[in-house]
């Protein structure tokens, strides 16, 4: 059952997350008192690792153009950054006194410090690219509407010339996205309805043939086809409204955990 | 423990390397 709702956030901290569970159990049996090692080194070299993320994630998040990652980063960025410091005081404590049980608490709280401010790093930036992607979706949408103003076969060929790059980008983002998801039915969803968008483009564009074409013959079938055209286009809109429901789903819902 | 702890601390820095390497190849 997935505990992240990606594979990338899963493979960078599951591992760690598995590793302070364990230790958090092995410390809690250990509170009679054995001698902790002294960590000053790997300590070090975490301080070493935060300092170079933390400069990173700042340089990334003031050049960044999205508003709530450029808020949400320096936050998760301090998290980790506090987290580091309690390690450090840990490690100092541990020195002087190698069964400090303050050092102990504070070794478990820096570890899930650390492990919680780069999950919410790892999530904000997560929430970027799902925002990039829902602006591709939208900007799909809206161009879709177009189709009920499309009235003659130049302003078809306009059409499907603008409504194409929009949509395969959609289509290349989705398919990416949904190999990233950890969460099965979220991923078929996914599938399902860009399967149905990309389907039902051709339909949507003879439709809108066969009404440009019924229109300028006077022939009769006029509403039908426009009505055709009309449903056809509600039915992709509909399709792209559940990928932008989807794609905002991280909690598992009760379907998910059957 | 004593071992573990280790482990831990050099599992952190692998993951906020990790991380690091997230931001740095993702485009903002």
């Amino acid at each position: 059952m997935p505990v992240f709702h990606t594979k990338t956030i899963e493979s960078i901290l599951e591992p760690v997350a598995l590793q302070v569970s364990q230790l958090v159990i092995l410390h809690e049996e250990a509170e009679d008192g054995n001698a902790m090692p002294d960590l000053y080194r790997p300590v070090q070299a975490v301080c070493a690792a935060v300092n170079n993320l933390v400069k990173v994630g700042r340089e990334t998040a003031e050049t960044s153009a999205d508003k709530v990652l450029k808020q949400e980063m320096p936050l998760a960025l301090n998290r980790v950054e506090e987290a580091s410091g309690l390690l450090v005081d840990a490690s100092g404590l541990l020195r002087d006194d190698p069964f400090s049980v303050p050092a102990r608490k504070k070794l478990i709280d820096g570890a899930r410090g650390i492990l919680s401010g780069t999950s919410a790093l790892l999530l904000a930036f997560d929430e970027a690219e799902v925002r990039k992607i829902l602006r591709v979706c939208k900007s799909v949408l809206e161009y879709l509407a177009i189709a009920e103003v499309v009235e003659s076969m130049e302003d078809l060929v306009t059409f499907v010339k603008n409504l194409t790059p929009g949509m395969t980008t959609m289509s290349k983002m989705i398919d990416q996205r949904e190999k990233e998801l950890t969460h099965q039915v979220h991923r078929e969803k996914l599938v399902y309805s860009i399967n149905s968008v990309k389907n039902l483009t051709p339909v949507l564009i003879s439709g809108i043939k066969i009404f440009v074409t019924t229109k300028q013959t006077g022939g009769r079938g006029v509403g039908e086809s426009q009505e055709n055209r009309n449903y056809v286009v509600t039915k992709m809109s509909q399709e792209i409204h559940e990928i932008i429901r989807v794609l905002q789903l991280t909690t598992y819902d009760e379907e998910g955990w059957d | 423990i004593r071992v573990g702890w280790e482990q831990l601390m050099t599992a952190i820095s692998r993951n906020i390397n990790e991380v690091e390497n997230q931001i740095l190849t993702r485009d903002a």
